[in-house]
């Protein structure tokens, strides 16, 4: 009965994980190997490609202009590519807030602690979850309409271009592990369930919700993947590269803050980056 | 409190993009 309960919860996050995300990395990688049909996404890969795409891009998502009703869109293309980003990035927040709502007990949490797990935990999980959209060659952004390459990023200036390449290495060999949409909603609820995360107040049933998932998680894995040795064991170290690469992202972002003195900071990812780390 | 507000709000109820 306990590894049918397991079993269960591996099903409930699964499909939480397809409600609440709308490019699954079975769609992505579709899109990625042109399986998909006549979804050929558009491929960024200059300053005139880019132009083009744009209106791609704010067409996928709530436009820069939208969030600042009287303020003019900034100059410069690294500036509003970068403001494109957050947008996406505000919104992907809703969605992990929305999912990690659906893990059994994380809403019976005291609310501090819920902010606390999410303000920590989500761009862990964002980071994890452009894997799936990338590989060593680009990234499928905008909702996997558009390709934009790694060269093209590499070539905008500093420190825009340095942002996504920690990324692209870290995704080239975490992607190596295979994992599918439904590992990937037991990983990501193992991550934000972390309880060692600094000021929660009641760390205990944290951790507890935690071990089911853990307990979930090792499970899926054997069935899902036999022939894959010791991969709980590999999935669980990439959690220290999240940490460490959540941390430079933070650092970064305080350096664009300084530098570019007309940046606009999404209020939303301003809150999670306020005193994180 | 003050400092999460946003957070709060979509930890309490589903707030759509646009509201973000």
């Amino acid at each position: 009965p306990e590894a049918a309960d397991l079993r269960a919860l591996a099903r409930h996050l699964y499909e939480a994980y397809l409600k609440y995300f709308p490019l699954t990395k079975a769609k992505a990688r579709a899109i990625l190997s042109g399986k998909s049909g006549d979804n050929v996404p558009f491929v960024i890969h200059d300053i005139k490609s880019l132009m083009e795409g744009e209106q791609l891009i704010n067409n996928g998502q709530t436009s820069f202009q939208e969030h600042n009703i009287g303020s003019d869109p900034p100059d410069g293309v690294e500036l509003r590519f970068f403001y494109s980003c957050q947008s996406r990035s505000a919104e992907a927040v809703r969605e992990v807030t929305e999912f990690a709502k659906s893990i059994p007990g994380f809403v019976n949490l005291d609310l501090n602690d819920q902010v606390t797990l999410l303000k920590y935990g989500v761009i862990e999980v964002l980071i994890l979850m452009m894997s799936p959209l990338m590989n060593k060659d680009g990234t499928l952004i905008s909702y996997g309409q558009i390709f934009m390459t790694r060269e093209f990023l590499k070539s905008l200036r500093k420190p825009f271009c340095q942002m996504l390449e920690p990324k692209f290495d870290f995704s080239v060999k975490f992607n190596t592990l295979e994992l599918d949409d439904s590992d990937m909603a037991l990983f990501l609820a193992v991550i934000i369930l972390s309880g060692d995360r600094p000021g929660l107040l009641n760390v205990k049933p944290i951790e507890q919700l935690q071990e089911t998932v853990l307990h979930s998680l090792e499970l899926h894995l054997k069935i899902n993947h036999p022939d894959s040795l010791q991969l709980f064991a590999k999935v669980l170290q990439k959690m220290t590269d999240l940490r460490q690469m959540v941390t430079d992202h933070v650092q970064l972002i305080q350096l664009l803050k300084k530098t570019e003195v007309d940046m606009f900071l999404h209020p939303l990812l301003q809150e999670i980056m306020k005193d994180l780390y | 409190k003050e400092k999460h507000k946003i957070l709060h709000r979509l930890l309490q109820n589903s707030t759509s993009p646009v509201e973000l």
